[in-house]
């Protein structure tokens, strides 16, 4: 309920919280169940996922926790994974765009 | 547009039933309203693809299965309560359609004046495309963009979601191009 603590949040920071942040990813499809570190550090892997989170939804990209991205996650939405296979290195290719 | 694993898609038949739950609804909407609903979302697809959709009284054995369901509800994918979560469903051939009965969902928002009202035939005709075969669309006017604000309604298909259902199925015959483009400028201009 409190998302304004995220907004300074950057990499190698430590919130109250992120550790939600990264289960909501990993919900979704962006963070991997087996080699996430489910704690409250904004880590690379983090990092990676929000970009992923950001090309995929069609926000500017930032690798940041901005306005953008955090109205984006209190929004509601489908209970469907956005990334069907969850393997970043592949997930795009599971996807076709025009 | 994008697909499941596999592009999964219904090869059974060109038409498939679809069912309410009797059990598993919401009170403060009558069963004709759902219906009417839930029967204009599944005419968005079918007026694309070749794929016809009726009605069946019998829910067991329906292709598609629709209910309104709160928390755990069996599926391994809770309901999470008011917002956050509000619905999900299988990919075919697997038919079933859950939406969360926690939610105040609204058959026309004009009348619904409660803030965290969610657009019902929003939410199903969404969730009819995952059924037929859909994944998230990056294209944030499409119908398969995976969030919906409270209050909002989108339910007329984009060309994005058109052409992701016509990659499963083809063209229904009668589909117009020219005219669904048309029609879709003049929503662009509209917004």
């Amino acid at each position: 309920r409190n998302f304004a603590r995220f907004l300074d949040a950057g990499k190698g920071s430590e919130v109250t919280g992120m550790s939600e942040l990264k289960k909501y990813l990993n919900r979704f499809g962006y963070l991997p169940s087996s080699d996430t570190d489910f704690t409250d550090f904004f880590d690379d892997q983090f990092v990676s996922a929000l970009i992923l989170y950001q090309k995929r939804l069609g926000l500017p990209v930032t690798g940041n926790l901005d306005s953008d991205t955090i109205s984006s996650i209190i929004s509601p939405r489908c209970g469907m994974s956005d990334v069907v296979k969850i393997n970043r290195s592949t997930a795009e290719l599971h996807s076709t765009r025009r | 547009y994008a697909f499941f694993n596999g592009q999964p898609r219904w090869i059974r038949s060109s038409t498939l039933t679809y069912a309410l739950s009797p059990d598993y609804t919401v009170d403060y909407l009558s069963s004709s309203e759902i219906r009417r609903v839930v029967r204009r979302s599944f005419s968005r697809w079918s007026a694309v693809i070749p794929v016809n959709f009726t009605e069946s009284r019998e829910y067991e054995s329906s292709d598609i299965r629709i209910g309104f369901y709160r928390g755990e509800h069996g599926d391994g994918e809770a309901f999470d309560g008011v917002l956050g979560v509000l619905a999900h469903a299988f990919s075919p051939e697997n038919g079933r359609l859950h939406l969360d009965a926690a939610e105040r969902w609204a058959v026309d928002l004009e009348k619904e004046k409660s803030k965290v009202a969610v657009d019902l035939e929003s939410v199903v005709t969404h969730e009819i495309g995952h059924v037929l075969g859909l994944a998230h669309s990056s294209v944030k006017e499409a119908v398969m963009y995976p969030s919906l604000s409270p209050r909002a309604k989108k339910v007329d298909l984009r060309i994005d979601d058109v052409e992701g259902a016509q990659a499963l199925y083809g063209s229904n015959p009668n589909f117009k191009l020219k005219s669904f483009l048309e029609s879709e400028n003049s929503i662009n201009t509209a917004t």
